[in-house]
């Protein structure tokens, strides 16, 4: 485990520590995307098809545990709380999650490491994960105010990203064997999609006004 | 084993 990998763990874990913290305290999910939030459940349903079967550490298993809980339970908190539901903005969240899932399985099918279910899973879980931020997004231009919790939690997610391709160069250059393309390329066009958001965000960062994408 | 070993990331 190198710096990079821990700094991007912990960015991912506070991106939902933000997002949960958001729902629990001010009640409210505005501005989150329950599309975007669905198939995160679903990247780490099937990427982690393997945490019965092959123990690799504890820290490894448990943010397993984590991961699944969290997505889960904010996707229960945004359909189904009785308050917290009032303020997701169905009407803005139009994203249609097959066009998403089913190039992303198609690709899965053919672009694999090797043919087998629990491999193909993790292989589409990569792809999914690498799109799954779009409904977030489109949500979010569509949004004219973008509160701070949702543009931390956004921020969070990228820069977890972000560091994760810091961990694979670190582990490229550190370990023998170590090549692993698929998540390469879709954690790749992952971090790409977020460039806009970043720009924006450090713009209103620098000159302090509140964030808000060009329509 | 090989890709196995490598499967360690979240």
């Amino acid at each position: 485990m190198n710096i990079f990998r821990l700094t991007a763990d912990m960015t991912h874990l506070m991106s939902v520590i933000v997002l949960l913290l958001k729902i629990h305290t001010i009640k409210s999910c505005a501005g989150i995307s329950l599309k975007t939030q669905e198939l995160y459940a679903i990247v780490f349903t099937c990427r982690y098809l393997d945490i019965f079967t092959d123990f690799i550490s504890f820290y490894n298993t448990i943010m397993k545990v984590i991961f699944l809980w969290t997505s889960f339970s904010i996707v229960w908190y945004m359909r189904y709380h009785k308050i917290v539901r009032r303020s997701y903005d169905k009407d803005q969240d139009t994203f249609r999650h097959v066009f998403l899932m089913l190039p992303c399985l198609v690709l899965a099918l053919l672009i694999n490491e090797r043919f087998t279910f629990k491999e193909v899973m993790w292989t589409f879980s990569f792809y999914l994960e690498a799109v799954a931020i779009l409904p977030q997004l489109v949500l979010l231009q569509r949004t004219r105010n973008i509160d701070n919790l949702t543009g931390q939690y956004i921020f969070l997610l990228g820069a977890y990203r972000a560091l994760y391709i810091l961990n694979w160069i670190y582990r490229y250059v550190t370990e023998p064997n170590y090549v692993h393309w698929i998540p390469w390329m879709s954690g790749l066009v992952q971090t790409l999609l977020y460039g806009d958001f970043f720009y924006y965000y450090f713009l209103s960062w620098k000159n302090n006004v509140k964030l808000q994408l060009p329509a | 084993e090989f890709l196995h070993q490598q499967k360690d990331e979240l």
